[in-house]
C-alpha cells in the first residue's frame, strides 16, 4: 500500500482495498478540503463511499461524477482515481478549475458497484451487475444502469434474471442505486451529474428510454460538442457524441435519465477507451492518458456548469 | 477465478436491418452464453461479443451461415487477463 497519493501508482489497476486506501490516505492529506461521505451499504455489505470536494460554503451547487457501475469497466474507476489526485493538484494552481471549486462542490464516486468490482478481482473479471439474489432464480446481479425509476423495465432492459441487462424486480431494488438515488435527492442541488462507463468513445445525453429530444437537447449537444473536442485536443481520440437512444440503442432505466428527469440538466454518460481493439481489457498503460483527455471534457462540462447557473 | 482460455471476442458488422434481426436472435439463445460487450444496434454499428470456447465454432458457423461478416476482436481473452494481472503484480513488486 503507497503511504502516499504521491507515491501512489496511477498507471496500474487496483483492488477494492487499494482504492479504498488510496481514498483514505487522499482524506487524510487534504482533511479540510476533503471528506469521505458513506452514501450507504452494498447487498454484501461493503460500504458505499463517495468523495466529497468543497472549498467552503453550506449545500452549494455541486457537480456529480461516477464510476464503474458496471464493475468490469477497470478503466473508469482507475480514471476517477487519477480525477482524485487531478482535482487536489490543480485547486489554486488553474484559475479555470479554481473558479469552480469556489463556487461549487464536486462529488465523485470511484467505486459505485464495490460488490461486483470485488468480484472482478476474485472470480470473473467480465461481472458487470450488482451482486444480489433473486428470489426464485439461480442467477445472480442486477444491471445497475438499468434500475433507475426512468422509463424502468421498458425497451433495451431485460426481465430475465440471467440477462446481463437484467432491470430488477422495482426501481431501485439495487442498494448502489438507491442510495445515490436518496443522496441526490437529498443534496438537492447538484446541477450536473456525468456517469462514466467504457467503452466505445461515446459521450451521450438523454433520452435513451424514449425516442423524443430532451427539452435541453439543443443546448446539451453543443456541450457535448465541445467537450469531444476538448478530449480530442489531447491525444486526437474521437468521440461520436448524441443522446442514448440515437446514438446507441434504447435503454431504459439508465441512471443519467432519472438524473434528467430530476432536473439535472447537465445529465451525461461517457463511454472512454477504445473503440473495440481491447474493449473491457484496456492495457494498464492507457489509464493516464484515458484519464487526461478524459478531464479536459469533464472541464468544460464543469465550466460550463458553472457559467450557465439555473 | 473463472477461466476465460479460448473465450474469443468477435467484432461482427450487420450491414443491414435484416443482419441486426439474426444477431439479436442469437443474444436470445441463452445455452450459447454470449457476452455481449456492443450490442446489436443498428445496421452499421459493430457488434462486439465474447463468445466462450464452447460455443465459438456454433456462432461462426452461423453468422457464415447468414452470410454476416465478422472478425476475431480477441483471440484469446485468458492471455489478456493473464497479462493484465501479470502487469499488476510487476507494478505491486516495483513498489
Amino acid at each position: 500500500q503507497a503511504r502516499s497519493t504521491d507515491t501512489f501508482n496511477y498507471a496500474t489497476y487496483h483492488t477494492l482495498e487499494e482504492i479504498y486506501g488510496f481514498i483514505d490516505l487522499l482524506v487524510a492529506e487534504n482533511p479540510k478540503f476533503i471528506s469521505k461521505i458513506q452514501i450507504g451499504n452494498t447487498y454484501e455489505g461493503r460500504p458505499i463511499y463517495v468523495l466529497k470536494f468543497s472549498t467552503g460554503g453550506n449545500n452549494r451547487p455541486a457537480i456529480w461524477i461516477d464510476t464503474g457501475i458496471h464493475s468490469r469497466e477497470w478503466v473508469t474507476q482507475a480514471s476517477a482515481v487519477w480525477f482524485a489526485k487531478k482535482i487536489t493538484e490543480d485547486y489554486g494552481q488553474d484559475p479555470a478549475f479554481s473558479a469552480i471549486l469556489d463556487n461549487m462542490d464536486i462529488f465523485l464516486e470511484i467505486v459505485t458497484n464495490p460488490d461486483g468490482f470485488a468480484f472482478t478481482h476474485s472470480k470473473n473479471r467480465m461481472w458487470r451487475k450488482t451482486r444480489s439474489r433473486i428470489a426464485g432464480s439461480s442467477c445472480v446481479g442486477v444491471d445497475p444502469n438499468r434500475n433507475w425509476d426512468a422509463g424502468f423495465g421498458k425497451g433495451g432492459s431485460s426481465s430475465n434474471p440471467c440477462s446481463e441487462t437484467y432491470h430488477g424486480k422495482f426501481a431501485n431494488s439495487e442498494s448502489e442505486v438507491k442510495s445515490i438515488v436518496d443522496f441526490v435527492q437529498n443534496h438537492g442541488n447538484i446541477k450536473a451529474f456525468i456517469s462514466i462507463h467504457s467503452y466505445s468513445q461515446l459521450l451521450l445525453y438523454p433520452y435513451g428510454y424514449k425516442n423524443e429530444a430532451a427539452p435541453d437537447e439543443k443546448e446539451l449537444d453543443q456541450l457535448a460538442k465541445s467537450a469531444v473536442s476538448a478530449l480530442a485536443s489531447l491525444y486526437g481520440t474521437k468521440f461520436e457524441y448524441g443522446s442514448i437512444i440515437k446514438t446507441i440503442y434504447q435503454a431504459s432505466g439508465s441512471t443519467v435519465d432519472w438524473t434528467y428527469s430530476q432536473g439535472i440538466k447537465y445529465s451525461y454518460t461517457f463511454e472512454l477507451r477504445d473503440t473495440g481493439r481491447y474493449g473491457f481489457l484496456l492495457p494498464a498503460s492507457q489509464i493516464i492518458p484515458t484519464a487526461k483527455e478524459t478531464w479536459l471534457a469533464l472541464l468544460t462540462i464543469m465550466e460550463h456548469t458553472l457559467n450557465h447557473p439555473y | 477465478n473463472k477461466d476465460f482460455v479460448g473465450h474469443q471476442v468477435l467484432r461482427i458488422s450487420a450491414v443491414d436491418e435484416t443482419q441486426v434481426q439474426k444477431v439479436k436472435e442469437l443474444e436470445d439463445l441463452e445455452h450459447l452464453q454470449l457476452d455481449f460487450w456492443r450490442g446489436p444496434a443498428r445496421p452499421g454499428s459493430p457488434i462486439d461479443v465474447r463468445v466462450p470456447f464452447a460455443s465459438v465454432q456454433a456462432v461462426k458457423v452461423f453468422l457464415e451461415s447468414v452470410g454476416i461478416k465478422y472478425e476475431i476482436m480477441i483471440k484469446d481473452v485468458q492471455l489478456l487477463l493473464d497479462e493484465e494481472k501479470e502487469q499488476m503484480l510487476t507494478s505491486k513488486a516495483r513498489s
